[in-house]
């Protein structure tokens, strides 16, 4: 599942 | 990170950086789409929205300032500095074909409905078209300055660096970010017929791409 919308790419 | 991710960034550093240098070393910004410009632009600022929310790392926040400030020195330069040189009649992708679209697909398709992560959504489906003004101002004037075509060279490259990134990350990791990767994947196809030219083309010596 996706986690807490973290977006971690550019 | 890993080295695709990694590489990837750097070509896209790279990328903008070529494109900067040219416009500033030439005087002009001839050839250039403002309108994909400004579109990079709005993703950059729409997606790193996120530096004022959460902390990643020195190395993610760096390179947003960095995107950030670049992308608007090139819409200055375009707009603001070297106006006079700008092609706008050439420039004339109609904007609302790609903006309706695409706001409407982050509102359906997100994570999460809360405005941070819409303009997420919205940033990654609008990154995945920001070029084509660019391809259909070279597709109308027939040509295409070498400097141009390595610009998005490094661009596309970054795109395909970013799909083995996810191959790798899906593997290690686990990771599957479905809405970056199928966006992803098609604006790596916008390339394709590009990379095809410029390998036939502007690779073995001509100063100019010509379409046939």
């Amino acid at each position: 599942e996706y986690q807490d919308e973290l977006h971690d790419e550019l | 990170m890993n080295i695709f991710r990694l590489a990837g960034d750097v070509c896209h550093l790279v990328a903008i950086i070529i494109l900067l240098l040219k416009i500033w070393r030439s005087r002009s910004c001839a050839g250039i789409s403002g309108k994909s410009q400004v579109l990079f632009a709005i993703v950059f600022t729409t997606r790193y929205l996120d530096l004022f929310t959460v902390f990643i790392s020195p190395y993610n926040t760096i390179m947003k300032v960095v995107f950030l400030a670049l992308s608007y020195a090139t819409v200055y330069l375009i707009y603001m500095r070297f106006r006079n040189t700008f092609n706008s009649e050439n420039d004339s992708f109609r904007l609302e074909f790609l903006l309706v679209p695409v706001i409407g697909l982050s509102f359906l398709e997100n994570y999460a409905f809360t405005p941070l992560e819409i303009l997420w959504t919205f940033s990654i489906f609008l990154e995945s078209v920001a070029i084509m003004p660019q391809l259909f101002m070279i597709t109308k004037t027939g040509e295409a300055e070498s400097i141009t075509t390595h610009y998005l060279f490094f661009l596309g490259l970054y795109r395909a660096l970013y799909i083995a990134n996810w191959v790798w990350r899906y593997h290690t990791e686990g990771f599957f970010d479905q809405i970056a990767v199928v966006s992803g994947v098609v604006q790596t196809i916008f390339y394709i017929d590009f990379f095809y030219l410029y390998v036939t083309k502007v690779l073995r010596g001509r100063g100019k791409m010509t379409l046939p």
